[in-house]
């Protein structure tokens, strides 16, 4: 654990007063290495360890705790902060139906999550539709038919026929959302590569026809290094409003938080803690960052 | 002299960084570097380095290289893993290619709880033309797996290959769950040799370990099939897996489509995981 390896060196550090370059750089070390285990991708820990070391040589450090108890605070304050910063509550717009647009890889629970905001925003007071534009994966519609049926919301079915003309049948489906007062469109997509540049293209267009007031990256707690290359390429071909991150009751230290706040600037909303639709929560900055610090 | 040693710890420190970049764990990088180390000349130039991490890897994972399940019956594969990792694909997958080399091949759909899971493989059966052992949604999957049996036995199947649902592996009472599959098909067909693949997507970080070790004591495993490698993700973590467990990877999961599938290839695996 980062704390226990921190307070191992604060023995090293005894006697010391105050935060030097030298024992700055052991810490810093320290630090890297349990963000690294934490599967934080390898270009954000250095980001990350540059602020830290401005913060901690700053004014902060004149303080009562250890350099090495300081260090812990700073970098726990800062993982909180980067994590919580932009944090804002589901977006809805002034004039409905608001459309809540789910994208991400393939398998990383945008269905599933569909069935789980469905049941969160009804929650809330509001009328979800659900619709699936997956029309790829051998039976997502129903799939997605089967949960939105068992929690009692209404689904719209997106055919092949109806995809032949696609503006059409987007038009026409945000004609039947708003004249049925349906609010939010829950709009789940087909898992994709972000390096697949034709279904990337075919995202963008659906996101411009549909004008989402959410464009939600859905991922898995469990990703590695790459989780910055997937959620970038969607934030800059696509363009994101927010994340959730799924799969929260692994034992994955979930470093792919850090890295997907990071690059994107979008803030996780809320997360997936287990695959039936209650197991779903509101985003806690504090509770991921000591996760991630094991 | 003293340029030359800076030159191969900058070097080596490069190396360590694509690895770990690669997903491959700072602890499994690590000891990789030391033994590359140990193992080459101190004037060992930046290519001479990289091919003798190349071929360090190479090794690690060629072990149990041969032993790969061919279809020559009978063979039971049972398909493993965490949610969404691609299994039920993989399991169409392997299906195609059985059948297409000539053998009998059928799937069972033991994935009872997740929606419309058994509708998904059963779409694939039908394209394949395999049949698919169902059961009712919220049944007992080992029931479904020991149904698969009689059937597979009857028809004298080459290859039955089983589709689970997706699990974390630190949840005991689908892990015991999967044990109990694993029982049956035992119990029902002594004489098939059963494969355990554990599905990995190439994407996860170093949580594959865990999910590894968790699988390997309840389901047993035979080897890995990495999925999704046809993203960016070069999916290292398999190199600590068989560092640790002795894993062989089996398959290759390039894509969404039934013939998307390679042998694995240390070789060509350890290159693009290093490009
Ligand atoms: N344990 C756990 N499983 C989850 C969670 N969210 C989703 N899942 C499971 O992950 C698997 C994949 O979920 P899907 O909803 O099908 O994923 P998807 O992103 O729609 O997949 P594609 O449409 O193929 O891209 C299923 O087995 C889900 O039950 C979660 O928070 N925890
Ligand atoms: N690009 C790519 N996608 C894949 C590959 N293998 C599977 N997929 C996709 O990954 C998603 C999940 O695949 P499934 O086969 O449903 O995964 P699963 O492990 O059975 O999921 P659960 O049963 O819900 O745990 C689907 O969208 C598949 O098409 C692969 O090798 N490459
Ligand atoms: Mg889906
Ligand atoms: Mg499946």
């Amino acid at each position: 654990q980062l704390s226990e390896r921190l307070e191992r060196m604060m023995k090293f550090l005894r006697g010391e007063v105050k935060v030097t370059d030298k024992n700055m750089a052991e810490a810093l070390k320290m630090m890297r290495l349990a963000f690294l285990e934490a599967d934080v991708n390898y270009k954000v820990v250095r980001d990350f360890e540059a602020r830290i070391k401005e913060k901690a040589l700053g004014e902060e450090v004149l303080r009562s705790l250890s350099p090495a108890q300081q260090v812990i605070k700073i970098v726990r304050d800062e993982l909180a902060g980067i994590l919580g910063g932009q944090q804002k509550p589901l977006l809805f717009s002034s004039r409905p139906p608001s459309v809540i647009m789910l994208v991400g890889l393939q398998g990383s629970g945008k269905t599933t999550t569909c069935g789980k905001l469905a049941r969160w925003v009804a929650g809330i007071g509001k009328s979800p539709l659900l619709v699936s534009f997956d029309l790829k994966r051998p039976a997502a519609q129903e799939q997605l038919k089967t949960i939105a049926t068992s929690l009692g919301f209404p689904f719209y079915e997106m055919t092949s026929a109806r995809m032949a003309s696609p503006k059409e049948a987007l038009k026409e489906l945000l004609v039947h959302t708003a004249n049925r007062g349906f609010d939010p469109l829950i709009v789940d997509t087909a898992g994709r590569l972000h390096v697949d540049d034709e279904l990337m293209e075919e995202l963008r267009l659906v996101r411009a026809i549909l004008d989402p007031t959410e464009v939600v990256y859905v991922g898995d707690a469990m990703t590695g290094q790459d989780a910055v290359r997937s959620a970038q390429a969607f934030e800059e071909k696509i363009g994101l409003t927010s994340v959730i991150l799924t799969k929260l009751d692994g034992d994955a230290r979930g470093g792919a938080a850090l890295s997907i706040v990071a690059v994107t600037g979008r803030p996780i909303k809320f997360i997936g803690v287990g695959e039936k639709p209650d197991k779903f929560e509101v985003f806690h900055p504090e509770r991921m960052a000591s996760r991630i610090l094991g | 002299l003293f340029q030359s040693g800076k030159r191969r710890e900058e070097i080596l420190d490069g190396l360590e960084e694509a690895l770990i970049l690669a997903d491959v764990g700072v602890a499994a990088s690590g000891r990789v570097l030391e033994a590359l180390r140990t193992k080459t000349r101190k004037d060992a130039g930046e290519a001479d380095l990289e091919r003798a991490l190349k071929d360090e890897l190479a090794a690690m994972l060629s072990r149990r290289a041969d032993g790969r399940p061919d279809g020559s019956g009978p063979t039971v594969i049972l398909m493993v893993g965490v949610n969404g990792g691609g299994k039920t694909t993989s399991a169409a997958k392997l299906a195609a290619r059985f059948k297409r080399d000539g053998k009998r091949v059928m799937l069972a759909a033991a994935d009872t709880f997740r929606a419309a899971a058994q509708e998904q493989l059963a779409l694939w059966g039908k394209k394949l033309g395999v049949p698919v052992v169902k059961g009712s949604y919220g049944a007992d999957p080992a029931a479904v797996v020991f149904d698969a049996i009689q059937s597979f036995k009857a028809q004298q199947g080459d290859v039955l290959v089983v589709d689970t649902a997706g699990r974390i592996h630190t949840n005991t009472n689908l892990m015991n769950e999967l044990e109990k599959v694993k029982r049956i098909v035992v119990r029902e067909h002594p004489g098939a040799r059963l494969e355990s693949l554990l599905v990995l997507d190439a994407t996860i970080g170093q949580n594959a370990i865990p999910q590894a070790r968790e699988f390997l004591k309840f389901s047993g495993l035979t080897g890995i099939f990495l999925t999704k490698v046809d993203g960016t993700a070069k999916g290292g973590a398999v190199v600590a897996i068989a560092e640790e467990l002795d894993l062989p990877i089996r398959f290759i999961g390039v894509g969404e489509g039934e013939d998307d599938l390679f042998e694995f290839s240390p070789r060509e695996f350890v290159e693009a995981l290093l490009s």
